[in-house]
C-alpha cells in the first residue's frame, strides 16, 4: 500500500515539527503538595482535616 | 453589540453518553435541542485524556505541555496551578468590557492564599469546587435525596471539599443535594445582571458532573433509567436549559454563542456508573479516541446553520475563535489553536490539520503517542490505564503497558472510528 506509506510520512513529518516546536514549561504538577495549602474555611483550626468544617446545613 | 459566549463544559463524559448521540437511556432533552438547532461535531478533541491538563489548553488555547499542567491533575494540596501569565479566554475579553463568571469545577489550581483560583484568572466572579468533587472524603456526604450517601469513598485523609464563593469558601463540605440549583441561580442572575446594563458576558460553566461521585438534588434524583450517571446527567441538562431559558428571556439569546462540549473521556473504571464511549476505543486516561474525543456542540439562535460537521476540531481552538468573534487581540505567545470561523458560519472544513495526542504524563524523552491527519491516526505508543481498567478490551486495561509500535499503528478513523483495524503499512 505505497499511498498508506506516503501518508505515514506524512505524519511523521508533522509530528516532528511538531515535536521540535514543543517548548515544555516546567511542570506545576511537579512542583508536589503541601498539606498546609488545603484549603480550610477555618485555617487555623485544630485537628486538621477534620476541623475545615463551616456553613453546611444540609 | 459584542457577542457573548456561554461555554459549558462536562467532566469525564463519553462520546456516547448523550440522548443525540443514540444512549437509550440518557435523558437530555436540552443539550439534544442544542444539538438538533446547533452544529453538531463528530470529530472534536480534548487535549488530554485527564482533567487539568485538558481544562488549561480550552482556557489557554495552548497545549497543557505549553503551560506546565502536567503530568496528571492537580490536588488540593498542590503547590503550583495554571500559570498567571497564561492568558485565559476571560482574560482575552475583559479588556473589551466583558463580564466574566465561573462556575463549577476550576481544577487550575488553589496554591497558596488561592493563587491560583479563577478570579486571578480573569472571572469577576466565581462559584465553585476549585477542584474534582472527589478530592475529599465523602462516604459520610449525600448525593442524592433524601439521603442515599455517596458512592464510595473518594479521597480521604484531606480536608473535605470546599464550596468557594470568590475567594471565600462558604461550604465545607460542599452541600451537594443543593448544589446544582446554587449553579442555576448564579447563571441567572449572571447573565440577567449582564443584560440589564447592556454588558457583554461571558460565562464559563465546567459542571462537575459526571465525574465520580454522581450527585444530583431532588428534580433530577430517580428520574432516567439510566441510574445515578443518568440523574447526574440529566441535573447538568437542567441547569443548561435554564442558562437556554434565561438567554431568552433576557433577550440575548440571539446574541450569544453557546459551546459545548467535555474534558476527557468516560472514566470506565465506574462502570456502569461510568460514562460511556459509544463505538470509541477506550476511554479516559488513554489515547485512544474513546479518552479524548469528545461530543462537541456550537450553537447560535439564527447565526449558526444547525447541521452536522466532520471537520477536525480542538478545545484548543475555542479561545481564537472568541477572541476572533469578539474581535479581541490574540496573547502574544505561541498558540496552538486556529479559530474555528469557517467551520461555524460555512461548514467549511475549518483550519486545522492535525490533533497530537499527549498522554497524561507527557515527556519530551516519548513526545506526543499519536497523531491525527485528516482521517489517518497514526499511534507511535499505547498503553492502557487504570481509569479505563475493567473495559473487556484488553488494550484499554493497565495490563497493557507501553508499547512502541514501528512502523506506528495507522487507522482509518472515517471507515474504522473504533480503531479495530490497524492498516498494513509494512
Amino acid at each position: 500500500h505505497p499511498e498508506l506509506v506516503s501518508v505515514l510520512q506524512n505524519i511523521s513529518q508533522l509530528k516532528d515539527e511538531f515535536e521540535s516546536s514543543m517548548q515544555f514549561g516546567e511542570s506545576e504538577i511537579g512542583k508536589g503538595t503541601d498539606r498546609n495549602l488545603e484549603p480550610c474555611c477555618n485555617p487555623q483550626c485544630s485537628p486538621k482535616p477534620e476541623c475545615c468544617h463551616c456553613g453546611t446545613t444540609h | 453589540a459584542l457577542p457573548n459566549f456561554v461555554l459549558l463544559f462536562a467532566d469525564d463524559l463519553g462520546f456516547g453518553d448523550l440522548g443525540f448521540a443514540g444512549h437509550p437511556t440518557s435523558l437530555t432533552p436540552n443539550l439534544d435541542r442544542l444539538a438538533a438547532h446547533g452544529l453538531r461535531f463528530t470529530d472534536f478533541y480534548a487535549t488530554s485524556p485527564v482533567c487539568s491538563p485538558s481544562r488549561a489548553s480550552l482556557l489557554t488555547g495552548r497545549y497543557q505541555t505549553r503551560s506546565g499542567i502536567y503530568p496528571g491533575v492537580l490536588y488540593p494540596g498542590s503547590k503550583g496551578g495554571l500559570p498567571l501569565n497564561e492568558t485565559t479566554i476571560a482574560e482575552v475579553l475583559k479588556p473589551l468590557g466583558y463580564a466574566t463568571a465561573m462556575m463549577g469545577k476550576w481544577h487550575l489550581g488553589y496554591g497558596a492564599n488561592g493563587t491560583y483560583l479563577p478570579t486571578r484568572q480573569g472571572f469577576d466572579h466565581y462559584l465553585g469546587i476549585p477542584y474534582s468533587h472527589d478530592m475529599g472524603p465523602c462516604h459520610n456526604l449525600t448525593c442524592f435525596p433524601p439521603d442515599v450517601k455517596c458512592y464510595g469513598s473518594c479521597d480521604v485523609g484531606t480536608v473535605t471539599v470546599p464550596l468557594m464563593n470568590g475567594e471565600t469558601i462558604t461550604q465545607q463540605p460542599v452541600d451537594f443535594v443543593n448544589l446544582e440549583d446554587s449553579y442555576s441561580t448564579f447563571a441567572t442572575e449572571f447573565i440577567r445582571s449582564s443584560a440589564q446594563k447592556s454588558q457583554p458576558f461571558f460565562l464559563y460553566y465546567p459542571s462537575h458532573h459526571t465525574h465520580y461521585p454522581q450527585f444530583a438534588g431532588w428534580k433530577s434524583v430517580g428520574r432516567t433509567l439510566r441510574g445515578p450517571f443518568g440523574d447526574a446527567l440529566l441535573e447538568f441538562d437542567s441547569t443548561v436549559g435554564n442558562i437556554l431559558h434565561t438567554l431568552k428571556e433576557t433577550g440575548v439569546l440571539n446574541n450569544t454563542l453557546v459551546f459545548f462540549t467535555a474534558d476527557n473521556g468516560p472514566e470506565l473504571m465506574r462502570m456502569s456508573r461510568g460514562g460511556n464511549a459509544g463505538l470509541l476505543k477506550c476511554g479516559k486516561g488513554t489515547t485512544y479516541e474513546g479518552g479524548m474525543r469528545e461530543p462537541a456542540i456550537a450553537y447560535w439562535s439564527g447565526v449558526i446553520k444547525p447541521g452536522v460537521t466532520h471537520s477536525l476540531s480542538s478545545t484548543l481552538d475555542i479561545l481564537p475563535t472568541f477572541a476572533r468573534l469578539a474581535g479581541a487581540p490574540l496573547p502574544d505567545v505561541q498558540l496552538d489553536g486556529v479559530d474555528m470561523i469557517d467551520i461555524l458560519f460555512n461548514h467549511g472544513a475549518g483550519q486545522r490539520k492535525a490533533m497530537f495526542y499527549y498522554p497524561v504524563d507527557p515527556s519530551e524523552k516519548y513526545g506526543v503517542f499519536a497523531v491525527r491527519m485528516g482521517k489517518y491516526k497514526a499511534h507511535y505508543y499505547t498503553r492502557g490505564s487504570t481509569h479505563s481498567d475493567p473495559n473487556p478490551d484488553k488494550d484499554c486495561q493497565i495490563i497493557s503497558l507501553l508499547k512502541y509500535h514501528d512502523p506506528p499503528l495507522l487507522y482509518d478513523l472515517e471507515s474504522d472510528p473504533s480503531e479495530h483495524y490497524s492498516l498494513s503499512v509494512k
